[in-house]
C-alpha cells in the first residue's frame, strides 16, 4: 500500500515544481496609460496598443528566462523560439485576463476594448478571432495553473525553422508537457482528456497570433503608427 | 543575428531588462 501514496508524491513533487516556478515567474500585468491629451482615434488606439506591445514584450523576455531549461539552450535557439512564439504569448496573456469578462479583451487593467472600440481601431475582426479563443478557455474553467504551463508550451512549440539544437528544444517541451499531464493527473482525474483538450487549443493560438502579426504589420508598412524598436524587430523577425 | 539586437541584448542581460 506504500507504493500508491509514494507515486502520488512523486507525481505532487515534480509538478509543483515546474507549475510553482512557472506561477512565481509569472510577470505582473502593466498598464497601457493612454495619453490623455490626444483625442481618441484608430490612430491613437493603435499606438498605445504598440507601445503596451512593446513593453510587454520586455517582461514576456524576461519571463522566458524563468521557465525551467530554457536558459540551458544556446542563445540562438532562445532567441528563435522568441522570434517564433511571441505573438502567441501577447495574446495567451490578454486572452487569460480577459477571461471574466463578457466580450470584452482586457489589453491592460486600465485598457479595455468592447466591441465598439475594436472597430474604430479597425481591429473588429481580429479582437474577434481573439475572443474566440477566450470563450473556448472561458467553457473549460482555464485555471492559472495551466495558463501559465500553455504559454511556456507554445513558447517551446513555435516551431521555429531556425533550431539548431532540436533535441534541447524537445526535452524543453518534454518537461513541459509532462508537466500539464502531471498537473491534470493530479487535479483533473475526471477527465483524463483535459490535457489533450488544452494541448488543442494551441492551433487556434498559433492561426490567431498569425493573423495579428499579418495585421501589425501592414499597419507598420501604412506607416501611420508610431512603433518601437523591439516590436518593430519582433515583427521584422516575422516576414 | 545583427538584425535582432535588441532581443539579443534582452535575453543575455541577467539582471533587468536593458533601457530602452
Amino acid at each position: 500500500s506504500g507504493l500508491p501514496q509514494k507515486k502520488t508524491f512523486f507525481v505532487d513533487a515534480v509538478e509543483n515544481k515546474v507549475v510553482s516556478l512557472l506561477l512565481v515567474a509569472e510577470p505582473e500585468s502593466i498598464f497601457a496609460m493612454p495619453d490623455p491629451t490626444v483625442p481618441e482615434s484608430d490612430i491613437k488606439a493603435l499606438t498605445t496598443l504598440c507601445d503596451l506591445a512593446d513593453r510587454e514584450l520586455v517582461v514576456n523576455i524576461g519571463w522566458a528566462k524563468h521557465i525551467p531549461g530554457f536558459p540551458t539552450l544556446s542563445l540562438a535557439d532562445q532567441m528563435s523560439l522568441l522570434q517564433s512564439g511571441w505573438m502567441e504569448i501577447l495574446i495567451l496573456r490578454v486572452v487569460f485576463r480577459s477571461l471574466t469578462m463578457e466580450d470584452k479583451l482586457v489589453y491592460a487593467e486600465d485598457y479595455i476594448m468592447d466591441e465598439e472600440q475594436s472597430k474604430l481601431a479597425g481591429l473588429f475582426d481580429l479582437n474577434n478571432a481573439i475572443l474566440q479563443l477566450v470563450k473556448k478557455y472561458k467553457s473549460m474553467g482555464l485555471e492559472k495553473e495551466e495558463f501559465v504551463l500553455l504559454k511556456a508550451i507554445a513558447l517551446a512549440n513555435s516551431d521555429s525553422m531556425q533550431i539548431e539544437d532540436s533535441e534541447a528544444v524537445q526535452r524543453l517541451q518534454d518537461v513541459l508537457h509532462g508537466a500539464l499531464q502531471d498537473y491534470e493527473a493530479a487535479h483533473h482525474p475526471e477527465d483524463c482528456r483535459r490535457a489533450g483538450k488544452l494541448i488543442m487549443t494551441l492551433p487556434l493560438l498559433r492561426q490567431t497570433a498569425a493573423r495579428a502579426v499579418q495585421h501589425f504589420c501592414s499597419i507598420k508598412q501604412d506607416g501611420r503608427v508610431p512603433m518601437h524598436k523591439l516590436f518593430l524587430e519582433l515583427l521584422e523577425a516575422k516576414v | 543575428k545583427e538584425k535582432h539586437k535588441i532581443l539579443h541584448q534582452l535575453l543575455q542581460n541577467s539582471t533587468s531588462p536593458v533601457d530602452l
